[in-house]
């Protein structure tokens, strides 16, 4: 299938991702 | 020895690969000059590593326009798979330029990096947004303006995720229609 996220999950990303 | 989960070092890939552009009205340039491919990505981490790097489209100048197209689609009319094709349209007033315009933008962006619109994600080719003095529009492009079953089923999704309210409509207009309009506004081939 597809690899949907919704938003919650996207925005959950937001700021992880700079700390990595 | 500890047992790292994948989770914690495997980044989240995305269904499909995407491009960032962007166009900065020089008029001493050709149209294509003034395009620019930023960096591409394919997965959820990067896709915030470019997004918290760059300007919110609110600080933008006017004349300058963010695409977001899958990798292989340029963002322009011309390309095979857009010239059949039309988007979903979100005119916005001045005053939306502080009060919606960097919220609706990042929801289209969430959108189209989410793959929000089920199996008819795939008819959706890319999102463009233009900063105008006259007013900023923000459009969801397809590549088949005949799809009416895709296109209703984005527009409906689209509208519901920027939270525009049920006794307003948006239209969806076909670039050939927008490429040869006369007047200042297109004919919309579908209104949700």
């Amino acid at each position: 299938g597809k690899r949907q996220y919704n938003r919650d999950f996207l925005l959950g990303f937001q700021f992880m991702a700079a700390c990595t | 020895q500890e047992i790292v989960s994948p989770e914690s070092y495997i980044k989240h890939p995305l269904q499909n690969k995407w491009s960032l552009w962007f166009f900065k009205n020089d008029k001493t340039k050709t149209w294509q000059a003034n395009l620019r491919l930023i960096s591409k990505f394919d997965t959820v981490e990067d896709f915030w590593a470019l997004y918290n790097h760059i300007q919110l489209s609110s600080n933008l100048i006017s004349g300058c326009d963010y695409s977001l197209f899958k990798d292989g689609i340029e963002p322009m009319w011309e390309d095979e798979r857009n010239k059949r094709g039309g988007r979903w349209l979100i005119t916005l007033n001045k005053q939306q330029r502080r009060q919606d315009l960097d919220r609706f933008w990042l929801e289209t962006l969430l959108c189209l990096v989410g793959e929000a619109f089920d199996d008819y994600s795939d008819e959706v080719c890319g999102a463009v947004v233009n900063i105008r003095t006259k007013g900023d529009k923000i459009a969801i492009w397809t590549a088949d303006f005949d799809n009416r079953e895709a296109i209703t089923h984005i527009g409906r999704v689209y509208k519901e995720r920027l939270g525009i309210p049920m006794k307003m409509t948006i239209g969806y207009q076909s670039h050939s229609d927008t490429a040869t309009k006369s007047g200042s506004t297109t004919k919309n081939k579908f209104v949700v």
